[in-house]
C-alpha cells in the first residue's frame, strides 16, 4: 500500500522543501520506492535537484488542467535511485486561479495521483506544498493520507498550527476521511538556543505522540546542498543534516500511519 | 510627504514580519510617525505587537470589504510612541477569495489608504505582506510608491527574486507608474557561514546600489521579542538586534526614495 503524505505548514520558511527533498532521498536509499510532488509556484522542490524550471514544458500543472497530459511525459528523474519526481515551475501559480471555478475542485490533484498509483508502484508519495492554505494545498491534503508538519521552534511557528490542524479537520471531515496527522517534525532546531527547547516542550506536551521523536539540526550543509542540485545525502553524507534525516525515514518507516 | 512601503517576498520565513515591526519600531523611536498595516491572514505582524487576533472583531479585513468601518474603528496603539497599526486576523484569507470579481480588485488597498492619508499625517506606512504574490500583496504593491524586499542570504530566496522583480515592474506598467523598488535588505545573515557572504555578494553585484548597506545579523533576541509582544529596542535594546535594525531606519531616512 502506497503511503502518500502531504508536507504542510502556512507558517514560510520552515523547512518544507528541504524535508521533502532529503526525507525523500533518504527513504530512496533505504529501498523505498518515492515520488515527490512538487505543488508550489515556487517550485524549490524541483530547483533542489538542478531542474531548470523556465525550461520545463510539461509540468505538475499540465498534469492537472490539461486532459492529454499522461504522468510519463512530466515524471522526471532525480538522479537518485529509487527517487522520482514530478516537478513544477511557475504556470503552477495560474492553476490556483483556473482551479477555483472547476467543480470538485480540491480533488483534481487526487484523480491524477489516484490514476499515476493504479500503473505504477511506489511505496511512498511526498506532497511539497507552498506557504498558504490555499486551493493548491487544499488539494494536497485531499489527495493525501498522512500529514506531515514542519515545524520551525520559534513563536510564530506556534502560534499557526491551531489554524492549520482545524483545517486539516476540515478536509478529513468534507473530503478526505482517510487524512491522519502522522506527526510534527521539528526543522531547523538550533540546540544552542533555549527558545528552540521550550517550544519543542510546549509542542511535544499538547501533541505527545505526534511529534516524531527525531529532530532535524539546524546545519549549514541542509541549506548548501540546493545550490547544487543535491540531496543531503550526496552533498554531504557524513554531516548532522545527513544523520537527521536518515534517523527521520527510519521512524516514518517504523511508525506508519496513525489509524 | 508620506514615505509607502511595501515589505514583500514570496519565499517564506525571510524576515518580513521581523523586519515591518522593528523597522517601524526603529523609525518611530527617530520621531517619525509610522503606520503599519497587517496584510497577512497569518496575522504575525499583530502577534509581533501581542494583539489577541482572535479576539479582534474590526481589522484590515473588514477596512477593505465594509464601506462603514471607518480607519479610527479599526487602528490600535502598539504601546510604542509615533507606532500605529492596522491589525489582520485569519478572516483576512476570506477576502482574497472575495476580492477576486470587485472591479479594480488591485486598488481596494489604495482607495482605502488614500482616504486615510487625507485625514491622518503619517511620516511612513509599513506594509506587511503574506508569502505569495497574490491579490492581497498585488493591492500592496499598488498602494506603496517604494518596495522593500527582504532577503535571506539563501539558494531559495536568490532563485525566487527574478520573479518577484517581473511582478513589481508589471504592477509599475499596468497599476502604479509611482512604484520602486529602493532596496534589499540582507536578513537573518549568518556572518560565520560562507553561503551568507556568497549570496550577499551575487546580489550586490547585479542590484548594486538597491542593496542596502546595512545588514541584519541572525541575533536570537529577534526571535524571542515577539513571544513577549515587544519590538527589539523594549525586548534587548542593547543587542545586534537592535543595532542593525536603527541603522537600517537611519539609512532608510538618508537614502529617500529612488527616482
Ligand atoms: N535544518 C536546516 N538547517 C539549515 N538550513 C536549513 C534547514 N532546513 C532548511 N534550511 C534552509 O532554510 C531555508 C528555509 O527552508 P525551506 O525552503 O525548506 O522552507 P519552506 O518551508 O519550504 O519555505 P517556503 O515556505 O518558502 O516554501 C532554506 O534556505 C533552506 O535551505
Ligand atoms: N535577524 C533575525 N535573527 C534571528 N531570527 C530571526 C531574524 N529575523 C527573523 N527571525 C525569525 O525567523 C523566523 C522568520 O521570520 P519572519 O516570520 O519575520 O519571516 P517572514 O518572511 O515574515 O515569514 P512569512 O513568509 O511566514 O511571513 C521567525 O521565527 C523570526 O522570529
Ligand atoms: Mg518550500
Ligand atoms: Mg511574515
Amino acid at each position: 500500500h502506497t503511503r502518500i503524505i502531504a508536507l504542510v505548514n502556512q507558517k514560510g520558511g520552515v523547512g518544507k522543501t528541504t524535508t521533502a527533498a532529503n526525507l525523500g532521498a533518504c527513504l530512496a536509499s533505504l529501498k523505498q520506492k518515492t515520488l515527490l510532488v512538487d505543488l508550489d509556484p515556487q517550485s524549490n522542490l524541483s530547483l533542489h535537484f538542478g531542474m531548470k524550471v523556465h525550461k520545463i514544458e510539461k509540468s505538475i500543472n499540465e498534469l492537472l488542467l490539461d486532459e492529454n497530459i499522461k504522468f510519463k511525459d512530466v515524471v522526471v528523474n532525480t538522479g537518485i535511485d529509487n527517487l522520482e519526481l514530478i516537478p513544477a515551475n511557475i504556470e503552477l501559480s495560474s492553476a490556483e486561479m483556473e482551479l477555483v471555478n472547476v467543480v470538485g475542485r480540491e480533488r483534481v490533484l487526487k484523480d491524477v495521483l489516484d490514476d499515476i498509483l493504479k500503473k505504477n508502484k511506489y511505496d511512498f508519495v511526498i506532497i511539497d506544498c507552498s506557504p498558504s492554505l490555499g486551493l493548491l494545498t487544499l488539494n494536497a491534503l485531499t489527495t493525501a493520507e498522512e500529514v506531515f508538519i514542519p515545524l520551525q521552534a520559534e513563536y510564530f511557528a506556534l502560534q499557526g498550527l491551531g489554524r492549520l490542524l482545524k483545517t486539516v479537520e476540515l478536509v478529513k471531515n468534507r473530503l478526505n476521511p482517510e487524512l491522519e496527522l502522522t506527526g510534527i517534525i521539528p526543522c531547523m532546531f538550533d540546540v544552542r538556543r533555549s527558545l528552540s527547547w521550550e517550544v519543542l516542550e510546549k509542542v511535544r506536551s499538547f501533541f505527545r505522540e505526534s511529534v516524531f521523536k527525531t529532530i532535524i539540526r539546524v546545519n549549514v550543509n541542509l541549506a548548501e546542498a540546493p545550490g547544487y542540485g543535491q540531496s543531503i545525502l550526496t552533498y554531504a553524507p557524513g554531516s548532522h543534516g545527513a544523520k537527521d534525516y536518515l534517523q527521520l525515514a527510519k521512524e516514518v518507516i517504523r511508525k506508519g500511519k496513525r489509524d
